[in-house]
């Protein structure tokens, strides 16, 4: 080796031009690619925490078969690029199960004060003041308070904080973006959903057949939106004029007047009610949001408070308001703790959320618990129909997706339910200041 | 966990006219002011701001 390295003579040739341009024109076609598939993944990108790849005819691939959901693997540190590849529902599933499991009676009380230590429990505060009545963890994470623990702010003009927590960001909403955590930015419609639903998710509007009685609401289909339209042409003829749709009150994107109406609408043909709901609900040029900063003189805000594992872990409503729909949209369920938050970019854009939408006193309000793996099952109180975090709504999801793909029409990533047969006069929901609206359960 | 919400509110400190859904004009007195700051805890009740 030493004489083969002292006594070989070097000689230097000159790279053939040809074969360096043909490197350098390799490299460059890599890298092109590289920025294509990630540009056209980023187009991909549902609101859901899954990719809807589009291929040759727009929902299908080269098999002519609809493409079946893909989950988002998120860019990050190594930790985030760890958790993408873990089955977080999974496990948030197995977690809720395990602490479901009935705790030994004489084990309750000190499990219950060592659990309150490590999280800051304030146990004087608890409705129930023996331990013992919790069977297990989740019963005691999803406490009640006694009354009068929580006082509302004397002022009618407040907005109140939904739940104990941290304020983690608040502020203005500029050109639609909402600023995460350390200047992390996403898209409202990400957050909220286009104003447009897809049809899979009209279809499975939230109709209760008797008025004034929204606990006993159930999912509809078809035939349902179309009593649906009925009910409210009923309306209509009752006030003398025709309001077009139900969202009237609503936060979309077409602020509705009364129109007067030219016949009786048991005349008018339900195919064109139909069509005219539908050309109602249809999107405008601007985001549906934008429209309801009347003239500039509101503007939309934001807060985002955080839930640690300690806390109260029910919400409330911050303010007199009246829910006009909700959307469910069945994503993955990382972990919301502020590292994550920080480091994680759309984290609420990815994760389970359930957003609820209406109107308050100066306009638009929408209203969305996001959940995480720990506390992946929302319950909202006045909607029994929701299901969060099962086995059955992540098929339902993967089904509204593939037969989207069949109608050849994009799938927007929630499903959307109505509150509208709760109120007639009020096409919603109405909830009263500080009501317990739900909450977040274990797994 | 965590609650994000989003709204509507007036905007600026000087009263003005808002025409509703009905075209009925309200006077607006005053905008939307926050009063929590980043990171501070709330419990559940507290004005996170007031207009």
């Amino acid at each position: 080796l030493r004489r083969a390295l002292g006594d070989t003579k070097i000689k230097w040739y000159p790279i053939p031009v040809g074969l360096g341009i043909g490197f350098l024109g390799l490299a460059q076609l890599y890298r092109i690619n590289n920025r294509e598939n990630a540009r056209r993944r980023e187009e991909d990108l549902e609101t859901d925490g899954y990719v809807y790849s589009k291929g040759e005819g727009e929902n299908t691939g080269r098999d002519g078969r609809p493409r079946r959901r893909e989950r988002i693997r998120p860019t990050g540190p190594w930790q985030v690029q760890v958790m993408s590849t873990l089955p977080l529902k999974a496990m948030s599933r197995i977690w809720g199960r395990f602490n479901e499991l009935e705790i030994p009676y004489y084990l309750r009380v000190p499990g219950f004060k060592l659990y309150s230590w490590i999280f800051g429990v304030n146990l004087s505060e608890v409705a129930e003041p023996d331990l013992h009545v919790y069977p297990n963890l989740a019963s005691f994470f999803y406490r009640k308070l006694k009354p009068g623990a929580r006082p509302l702010d004397p002022n009618q003009n407040a907005l109140l904080s939904p739940a104990d927590g941290r304020v983690l960001q608040f502020g203005a909403i500029v050109n639609g973006d909402v600023e995460q955590v350390k200047g992390m930015t996403y898209s409202l419609d990400s957050l909220l959903g286009t104003s447009k639903s897809s049809a899979s998710a009209n279809d499975s509007s939230l109709f209760s057949p008797s008025e004034g009685t929204p606990q006993q609401s159930t999912f509809t289909s078809k035939e349902n939106q179309e009593e649906i339209i009925k009910h409210d042409e009923e309306f209509a003829n009752v006030n003398g004029i025709s309001y077009t749709l139900p969202n009237l009150f609503s936060g979309d994107s077409q602020q509705k007047q009364p129109v007067k109406k030219s016949g009786d609408a048991s005349t008018t043909p339900k195919a064109a009610s139909e069509a005219e709901v539908r050309a109602d609900l249809a999107l405008g040029e601007r985001p549906w949001y934008s429209s309801l900063t009347r003239e500039n003189r509101t503007a939309l805000y934001y807060v985002v408070v955080y839930l640690a594992p300690g806390d109260y872990h029910r919400f409330h409503s911050p303010t007199a308001w009246v829910a006009e729909k909700r959307r469910h949209f069945a994503g993955e369920l990382y972990s919301v703790s502020p590292y994550l938050q920080r480091t994680l970019p759309g984290l609420f854009t990815l994760n389970e959320r359930v957003v609820l939408i209406g109107r308050w006193r100066w306009g638009f309000f929408s209203y969305t618990p996001v959940g995480a793996t720990n506390v992946g099952s929302i319950k909202i109180n006045f909607d029994r129909e929701l299901r969060t975090n099962s086995l059955t709504t992540d098929t339902e999801a993967d089904r509204a997706a593939e037969e989207a793909a069949k109608r050849g029409e994009p799938y927007t990533g929630f499903v959307e339910a109505t509150y509208d047969a709760a109120s007639p006069l009020l096409h919603g929901h109405a909830l009263r200041r500080g009501e317990e609206m739900g909450g977040f359960q274990l797994g | 966990s965590t609650i994000v919400l989003v709204f509507e509110a007036p905007r600026g400190s000087r009263p003005s006219l808002d025409e509703g859904w009905m075209g009925e004009k309200t006077k607006i007195k005053g905008g939307w002011n926050w009063s929590v700051q980043k990171g501070q805890k709330v419990k559940m009740g507290e004005a996170l701001g007031y207009v």
